[in-house]
């Protein structure tokens, strides 16, 4: 397996994203792209990142391999990347090490590094295809606000979605708030829209500390779609771009 | 009083 990207930013970012909530995860290297799912250890969320194999610079997989790595010291081994240089990740049929060399823009200065790789039994979800009742877009950044003000306030956040309006509120031991949010009617930069797509109301509450932890790949993307259908976990999407792939949190609701 | 669930009671494990 050997693959190339020209950003290794990009790499970090989704690191970035993850690792406060998956200790271990496998890198699934396939002819279609690199891919990884992952629960936390209290099998409340999970992580699914696909990045397409037209998305690197050079992929090349000729048999199904997975990288069993612990993320503490992959992200060691990132913080030695430059952001604009390119990253060149390898591993050989054994699957006990993965190379990685760091390349800067100028060519003039090149890093190789060797990880070796652990044995990780994890559980794989299938998760089905689903029609959900709302899909929200907003601004990631707004998201990202959003979580961090009301986390202050308590431990559950109420996400109620109708045609109007997207409405997060919280109710904790020193008082409550609110913040909603209505669908843009004059769009002045594409990233700043809020949209909402409706099948019917839906009102479900979440733990606002995993909503934290998806906060943390927001410089990923502009905007982030979220998900919801009654009693059925929460979908939080991250684009990479339009061919390149997807971050997705999925968060377990709080029920009766 | 509301309590959290689990991914495991929606997806199906592999």
């Amino acid at each position: 397996f050997e693959a190339r990207l020209t950003q290794a930013s990009l790499i970090k970012k989704i690191l970035e994203a993850i690792k406060d909530l998956v200790t271990d995860a496998n890198f699934d290297c396939s002819p279609e792209g690199l891919s990884l799912q992952a629960m936390d250890s209290s099998h409340v969320s999970l992580v699914s990142m696909v990045l397409h194999a037209q998305g690197f610079e050079m992929f090349r997989c000729q048999r199904a391999v997975s990288l069993g790595i612990n993320l503490a010291s992959l992200t060691k081994i990132l913080k030695c990347a430059g952001n604009d240089d390119s990253i060149t990740l390898r591993a050989d049929e054994k699957g006990d090490k993965a190379e990685f060399v760091f390349e800067s823009q100028s060519q003039d200065r090149l890093s190789e590094f060797e990880l070796k790789l652990m044995d990780i039994d994890s559980e794989h979800l299938g998760i089905p295809d689903t029609k959900y009742s709302a899909i929200v877009e907003m601004p990631s950044s707004e998201y990202r606000r959003i979580c961090s003000d009301l986390g202050v306030m308590g431990d559950t956040v109420r996400i109620s979605v109708s045609k109007e309006s997207v409405k997060f509120q919280v109710d904790g031991d020193i008082g409550k708030g609110s913040v909603c949010l209505h669908p843009s009617s004059v769009v002045d930069k594409p990233t700043e829209v809020v949209k909402i797509s409706l099948e019917e109301p839906v009102d479900m509450i979440f733990s606002i500390r995993y909503l934290n932890y998806f906060a943390k790949a927001a410089p990923l993307s502009d905007t982030v779609t979220l998900s919801l259908s009654k009693d059925f976990p929460l979908q939080i999407e991250f684009k990479f771009g339009e061919q390149m792939g997807y971050l997705r949190y999925y968060l377990a609701p709080k029920i009766d | 009083m509301k309590s959290q669930s689990t991914l495991l009671s929606f997806f199906e494990t592999k």
